[in-house]
């Protein structure tokens, strides 16, 4: 009847952001612009009832709701991003041309539990 | 990150780098022989990409509410053509200086190849432009009237220089010089091979530059001298690569 007790704030399902230097990969002699890349990732549980303010959808948070019932039965929802962006690189490629290309989903703004 | 993700030590490529790689489309690091200046275009469409990006984020609305309409992830607005690869080939023919009449009223005959290897088979092409820049104007400026551009496909490399005669080429379009402009737009799309997809992987033309001045070959001496310019060319390419553009969700009515 007791709901358990909420894990500390910063182990719920978030974004992390993660920003990665072309520099520290050494591809900054062929990469123009920009200068990094955002490598964002989730991380984090969604238990219950906290899945209700996640960015959690129905099914999240019924299966959240099992797992405080049954846990061997029922694993937890997952956190995953929910929302995307694009970005765009200039380089020059090995035909000496200068290349801009445009890449959908790359970086992860938002997470929820699904 | 390790180091080794990408090639800032000898050796080959850590399998993390070749997944990114892989996600950039690309098979290896590039490796230029020289950076060459970035052109003043792709720069420009690249802030104007970053802008964009910026200001969709700045109106981010939740997930499947209603609003203004997403921006076309794979367009180039200022070009207005669907596409999200943009690439500047540089002309590889040998360099022209137009004061040398070739043969009256003949002013210059320049060749123009273009390496279009880069492009992956399944890229569908939407723009191929081919760009003249007139060198620094003479004391007698951007060309005036009279002068006439004629460009074809070259033929083979097999008959380039011993046999190719000019029944050997195909004749894409010919057209005035625009008076007073220093920079030519020639849009090749649709014209011969350069409609299909996919491109040609090597793309060879001739590009001739007349002056008409009524067959009086003094004339045409004295305006090809007038001219007294380089040339040069670069091909600007627009691809739309199917499988990394899904097309715009439409909104829920």
């Amino acid at each position: 009847a007791v709901a358990p007790a909420a894990p500390a704030p910063d182990r719920v399902c978030r974004p992390h952001q993660l920003y990665v230097s072309f520099r520290d990969v050494g591809w900054h002699d062929w990469i123009i612009a920009p200068r990094g890349f955002m490598a964002n990732y989730c991380r984090g549980s969604c238990p219950f009832p906290l899945a209700t303010q996640l960015n959690s959808v129905n099914h999240a948070i019924l299966q959240s709701l099992m797992h405080s019932v049954a846990p061997a039965q029922t694993p937890l929802p997952c956190c995953i991003p929910i929302r995307l962006s694009p970005i765009s690189v200039l380089f020059y490629d090995n035909g000496d041309n200068v290349v801009l290309r445009h890449y959908e989903d790359m970086v992860v703004d938002e997470c929820g539990c699904r | 990150l390790t180091p080794g993700l990408g090639r800032a030590q000898p050796g080959p490529l850590s399998p993390q780098a070749v997944a990114l790689l892989r996600a950039l489309g690309l098979s290896e690091p590039p490796a230029p022989r020289q950076p060459r200046p970035v052109p003043p275009l792709l720069w420009r469409l690249f802030r104007k990409s970053q802008e964009k990006l910026a200001a969709a984020k700045e109106t981010q609305e939740p997930e499947g509410a209603e609003g203004p309409e997403q921006a076309q992830p794979c367009h180039v607005e200022e070009l207005g053509v669907p596409g999200n690869i943009v690439r500047l080939v540089p002309d590889r023919g040998g360099s022209v200086q137009l004061e040398e009449p070739a043969l009256p009223p003949l002013c210059a005959e320049k060749p123009l190849f273009f390496n279009l290897s880069a492009l992956a088979p399944e890229e569908q092409p939407t723009l191929v432009r081919l760009e003249l820049h007139l060198g620094p104007a003479g004391a007698q400026g951007p060309p005036g009237p009279g002068w006439e551009l004629s460009l074809s496909l070259a033929p083979g490399p097999q008959l380039w220089g011993r046999q190719a005669h000019w029944h050997h080429r195909q004749l894409l379009l010919t057209q005035p010089l625009p008076p007073g402009r220093d920079t030519i737009h020639l849009d090749l799309l649709d014209l011969g091979p350069v409609g299909a997809s996919p491109l040609p992987r090597n793309l060879s033309l001739v590009l001739e530059i007349l002056h008409g001045s009524g067959g009086d070959g003094n004339g045409t001496e004295a305006a090809c001298a007038s001219l007294g310019r380089s040339l040069e060319a670069s091909l600007l390419v627009v691809t739309l690569h199917p499988q990394q553009c899904r097309p715009v969700a439409r909104r829920r009515r």
